[in-house]
């Protein structure tokens, strides 16, 4: 199964604090 | 033989003619799912994977005999990675089946929320793709795309809701629920948290807009994909402070979702079943989209009894249903979700 996320934000200023194939668990950082 | 002692010629002719025309409808049906990807694929493809994940759901609802729950539980948990620890209730006999144990919830505090940021994690796994979206083309992997508008799906391919499902009794239900209870803490969640709630409609929903999704001045549209493995905790939970105002139900394949799997069909994500949900958050739009698999067809939103994923049902490559949360809240027009609460997960099947 896949969550797929699609939002709006700012242009400047918005990054994601990830890298490509990194392990997550629910309420950790995807971005600032 | 009839029709030689009758003195006729058989029409033989008619046998390839109908060969070619079932040929003909089976390529028409194919055309029309746009499975594009090596020939693998397209076997994959030409398999009964709703039914399989209907049987595979049937099969793992089977009560389990109590003495073969925990060595079950315990060899799925060392073939898929399952961290048992985490469990809220960690004694393995209380599953009764593999359903159960797979919709499994964590101890309280199992899974903190990173309070300085503005976007977390909705669920456990590994990030496939994330990145920004340009002319409406979202990055399934690297070079592989697929449109926005396919996968949220826009005013123009949406139909008036129809069946079981989105009779509008749910709507009401939660109308009269959250009417009045909520609109000083909804007030007071959407001025913290910067939402605009006045805004009632998606952008790109007002007529005259084509091309849905686009964003505001100043901002653009972003993207992340999270992989679950079979291991992982299987529920999802709310990424940011925001209003969901809308759920859309799209009908569709099971193809796997791997990370294999991704990397050769083109356009995974849109032929698969998903259940969108749009909605505001202090940016602007957001979007949350729970796409199922074979092995876990069902799709469930906590706020949303009536959602019925994977049924026996025909339908057309990409059919939806919608279902809007408006009368939820007649102040916020959807459905006030904190950053971290728990919206609902996948089960088997």
């Amino acid at each position: 199964s896949t969550v797929v996320l699609i939002f709006e934000a700012p242009e400047q200023g918005f990054t994601f604090t990830l890298e490509p194939g990194q392990k997550v668990q629910v309420g950790q950082s995807l971005g600032h | 033989s009839q029709a030689r002692s009758k003195g006729r010629g058989v029409r033989w002719f008619l046998v390839p003619l109908g060969i070619l025309t079932g040929v003909g409808a089976v390529s028409y049906a194919r055309d029309e799912r746009a499975v594009v990807g090596p020939w693998h694929v397209h076997v994959i493809s030409s398999l009964p994977l709703r039914a399989v994940s209907r049987l595979f759901g049937s099969f793992n609802s089977l009560t389990l005999p109590e003495s073969l729950r925990k060595p079950g539980y315990h060899l799925y948990a060392w073939i898929f990675g399952c961290n048992l620890e985490e469990m809220e209730d960690p004694d393995l006999t209380h599953y009764p089946n593999l359903g159960e144990f797979f919709y499994r919830s964590l101890k309280p505090g199992a899974r903190p929320m990173d309070d300085t940021s503005e976007l977390v994690s909705p669920a456990d796994g590994k990030v496939l793709h994330f990145g920004v979206v340009t002319h409406g083309q979202v990055e399934q992997v690297k070079g592989v795309t697929y449109e926005l508008q396919a996968l949220l799906g826009g005013s123009s391919n949406v139909p008036q809701p129809t069946g079981k499902e989105d009779n509008g009794d749910h709507d009401q239900q939660m109308a009269q629920s959250s009417h009045s209870a909520n609109i000083t803490s909804e007030e007071e969640f959407a001025r913290i948290n910067g939402i605009d709630y006045s805004l009632d409609r998606l952008i790109g929903e007002e007529e005259g807009h084509a091309s849905a999704y686009g964003p505001r001045p100043g901002n653009q549209m972003y993207f992340c994909v999270i992989y679950l493995a079979p291991g992982d905790y299987h529920r999802f939970h709310s990424p940011v402070n925001w209003i969901v105002q809308t759920r859309r139900h799209f009908s569709g394949d099971l193809f796997s979702v791997s990370p294999w799997m991704a990397g050769l069909l083109k356009d995974l994500f849109v032929l698969n079943e998903r259940v969108a949900l749009l909605g505001r958050w202090k940016h602007g739009m957001f979007s949350m989209v729970p796409v199922g698999a074979t092995n876990v067809g069902s799709i469930v939103i906590r706020f949303d009894k009536d959602l019925r994923t994977n049924i026996k049902q025909a339908y057309r490559h990409g059919q939806c249903t919608e279902v809007r949360y408006d009368q939820a809240s007649w102040l916020s027009k959807g459905v006030v979700v904190p950053k971290g609460d728990e919206m609902g997960g996948f089960k088997l099947g």
